[in-house]
C-alpha cells in the first residue's frame, strides 16, 4: 500500500520558522479606529 | 538605474495622519452649519508624485460628529465625540491635498454626513431616544418656547435662532423633547425686543456674538421647560462658503 502525505503537512515542514515575538505588520489601509466602528 | 518607487503610504503613517489633520481642520473651518467633526479613521490614501517635494494626496476619511457646534471657539482637540448611544452622526469625506515642501494645503473636499442606523443604536441601547426630524412640530415648538423663555429672563442682548442642531423625543417612561440650537445676539436688548422684535437684526459678522442653547421639555406626566444658553463672546468668523447644498440629518448632508 502507498500512503499519501497531506499537502498541508509538507507546507508546514517547508515554512521558515518565525522569530519569537514576531508580530505581522498591520494592513496599510484602512487605518485604526479612533473612537468606534460605525 | 532609476531609484525604486517609495513604498506606498499606510493609513496610520505619520504623514497620512498629518494630511488627515490638515483635511479635518479645513473641513471644520469651511463649514458654518452643524457640529465640528473629528477624525475616526483614515479609510484610504493615495499619493501622486508631481515632482521634487511636490505631491498630490487623495484621502478618504471617516469622521464623527462632536458636541461642539461649528461656531464654538472650542478647539477641536477639546471637543467630545458623540457617543454611539447618543445616535452619532458620521461623515464620509474625500479630500484632495497638495503637499509642497512638507506642507499640506487642501485643493478640494467633498463630504457626506448621515446618522447611524436607528436599528443599530436600538440594538445597543433599546431605551435611548433617537434623532428626530428638525422639522418636527414638537421640536420647533420647543425651540420657540425655549428661546422666548430665555429672552424673557435675561436683560442682555435679544437672541435669535440661527439653526437647530439636533433634536430627540423620548416617549417612555416620560414624554420628553430635547433640542440643541445655535443662536446669535441681535442689536436689541431683550427689553427693546418686547416692543418690536421684528426690528432686531443679527450683528454683522465682525461683531457677531454666537451662542448655543440646550432645551428640554417634559410634556408628560407634567409639563416642565428647562433652557440653558451660553454665548461664546465676540468671534472673528471665517468667510461664509457657499455650499452646493445645505441640509442636516435626517436628510443627508453633502458639501463640496
Amino acid at each position: 500500500p502507498v500512503a499519501k502525505r497531506a499537502v498541508a503537512e509538507v507546507a508546514q515542514h517547508d515554512k521558515v520558522p518565525r522569530p519569537v515575538g514576531f508580530v505581522p505588520p498591520p494592513p496599510p489601509c484602512p487605518g485604526r479606529i479612533r473612537y468606534f466602528k460605525i | 538605474v532609476p531609484a525604486a518607487a517609495p513604498a506606498p503610504l499606510g493609513c496610520d503613517d505619520p504623514e497620512s495622519e498629518a494630511a488627515a489633520e490638515a483635511a479635518v481642520s479645513y473641513i471644520n473651518a469651511h463649514s458654518r452649519h452643524g457640529y465640528k467633526f473629528a477624525l475616526n479613521r483614515i479609510e484610504n490614501i493615495r499619493v501622486l508624485p508631481q515632482g521634487l517635494n511636490n505631491d498630490i494626496v487623495f484621502l478618504e476619511l471617516d469622521l464623527l460628529e462632536t458636541t461642539c457646534h461649528i461656531l464654538s471657539p472650542t478647539p477641536l482637540a477639546n471637543c467630545t465625540v458623540r457617543s454611539f448611544t447618543d445616535h452619532a452622526v458620521e461623515g464620509d469625506c474625500d479630500v484632495k491635498l497638495q503637499k509642497v515642501d512638507g506642507k499640506f494645503s487642501v485643493l478640494a473636499s467633498k463630504c457626506h454626513s448621515h446618522p447611524d442606523s436607528r436599528e443599530d443604536v436600538l440594538q445597543v441601547c433599546p431605551d435611548c431616544p433617537l434623532l428626530e426630524s428638525l422639522n418636527d412640530t414638537e421640536v420647533s415648538t420647543l425651540v420657540t418656547s425655549a428661546l422666548k423663555d430665555h429672552n424673557s429672563k435675561t436683560p442682555n442682548a435679544y437672541l435669535r435662532l440661527l439653526e437647530i442642531g439636533r433634536a430627540k423625543i423620548q416617549y417612555e417612561p416620560a414624554h420628553v423633547v430635547i433640542a440643541e440650537f445655535a443662536v446669535a445676539a441681535t442689536n436689541c436688548s431683550a427689553q427693546d425686543a418686547q416692543t418690536n422684535a421684528e426690528a432686531c437684526h443679527l450683528l454683522p459678522d465682525d461683531e457677531a456674538n454666537f451662542g448655543f442653547c440646550t432645551a428640554t421639555m417634559v410634556k408628560q406626566p407634567s409639563q416642565d421647560l428647562e433652557v440653558d444658553c451660553q454665548l461664546y463672546g465676540h468671534q472673528v468668523t471665517t468667510q461664509d462658503i457657499p455650499f452646493l447644498s445645505r441640509g442636516f440629518y435626517p436628510i443627508s448632508q453633502d458639501t463640496s
